[in-house]
């Protein structure tokens, strides 16, 4: 269909720009579902008013979320290294 | 406290937004953006610092590629005496680098005093503290990969962050509402050219996506070498001269 047409051509775009190349075997096709999948993520999103933000594709827009979380997200804390909070910058009332 | 603050109009933020690639590496680049903008507050001075440095050498509680906090960044920068500028130690990308042994005393360094926490769960708290400084903050960001532009206002966790960035400045949308500018470490083909704008004064004490539950800063007093910059030194030279003029005058 055309619109199957227009997601393959715009995911070897997608490659191109951004440099994209799979070595694996049935990587490619892999990766092209879930560009799919993120796709129309995007398209939901971003035809919905209520939303403030738009969404769009980037670098990684071949990823799922799990593998978005994994790569990418390494920020940790625990309770014990925030405890120490100084008052330097509390808010009161009437601060300029 | 001002309406709207945006520390990259005052010069303190390095105008290169950084990538952190294929890498959990966001905890170095929050903590560096930090001290870059600390230092250029306190010195004048805008240098842009390696996370390379803290990724390789900062084994306490933060683990290279794999995670960490830019918290105990702070308390390593310290412990190190200061972090060397990304020039000296560039970002390589690569995991399986081994902590490069820098003649500290003989390179270009920059220090910060220590390390503190604006009181958690207060956004009123954290806009005081981003009206002095940029604030480094953990936010949930699992969602916001495909972010584009516009002020985010989830989905996303308000219980605890997974992601590491530095709040750089806030204000308020006409149509979008009050929002926190945040710096983020995925490149500038992310976001608003690697920025985004999160809702702020968000009915939960967390902030949006947890914005609020571990904001920390690093601190840098003036010192007395800053106070010997070439332009005070100037100025001291010139009040000399003028001295010693009016005295054989």
């Amino acid at each position: 269909t055309n619109s199957q047409r227009n997601e393959a051509e715009m995911f070897e775009h997608w490659l191109v720009e951004n440099g994209k190349n799979y070595n694996g075997l049935g990587e490619k096709e892999r990766r092209f579902i879930v560009f799919k999948d993120n796709l129309k993520r995007i398209k939901e999103h971003n035809s919905d008013p209520n939303h403030s933000c738009q969404r769009g594709l980037n670098q990684f827009s071949d990823l799922t979320a799990d593998e978005f979380r994994s790569i990418y997200l390494g920020g940790k804390m625990d309770k014990k290294s925030v405890s120490d909070v100084a008052l330097r910058y509390q808010y009161k009332e009437g601060d300029i | 406290l001002p309406d709207e603050v945006d520390w990259r109009k005052r010069g303190a933020v390095v105008p290169r937004v950084k990538t952190q690639g294929d890498c959990g590496g966001c905890w170095a680049f929050a903590a560096t953006g930090a001290v870059e903008s600390i230092n250029q507050i306190t010195t004048g001075e805008l240098i842009s610092l390696s996370e390379q440095e803290l990724l390789d050498c900062d084994r306490t509680d933060n683990f290279g590629y794999i995670g960490g906090g830019a918290v105990w960044a702070f308390d390593f920068i310290v412990s190190n005496d200061g972090i060397v500028t990304d020039e000296v130690y560039p970002y390589t990308g690569n995991d399986t680098a081994a902590c490069k042994a820098i003649e500290m005393p003989a390179t270009r360094v920059v220090t910060i005093n220590g390390r503190e926490v604006v009181p958690v769960n207060d956004e009123m708290s954290l806009k005081k503290a981003v009206a002095h400084q940029p604030i480094t903050v953990m936010t949930s960001a699992a969602n916001m990969s495909d972010y584009t532009s516009g002020v985010y206002k989830g989905p996303c966790s308000n219980l605890g962050g997974d992601h590491n960035v530095i709040i750089v400045g806030y204000g308020t949308s006409s149509d979008e509402g009050d929002y926190w500018l945040i710096r983020n470490s995925w490149g500038p083909g992310w976001g608003e050219g690697g920025y985004l704008r999160l809702q702020r004064n968000f009915h939960e004490p967390t902030g949006k996506c947890s914005v609020a539950m571990a904001p920390v800063y690093p601190i840098k007093w003036k010192s007395s070498s800053d106070l010997l910059s070439p332009s005070v030194f100037k100025l001291v030279l010139l009040f000399a001269f003028q001295l010693i003029s009016l005295v054989l005058l």
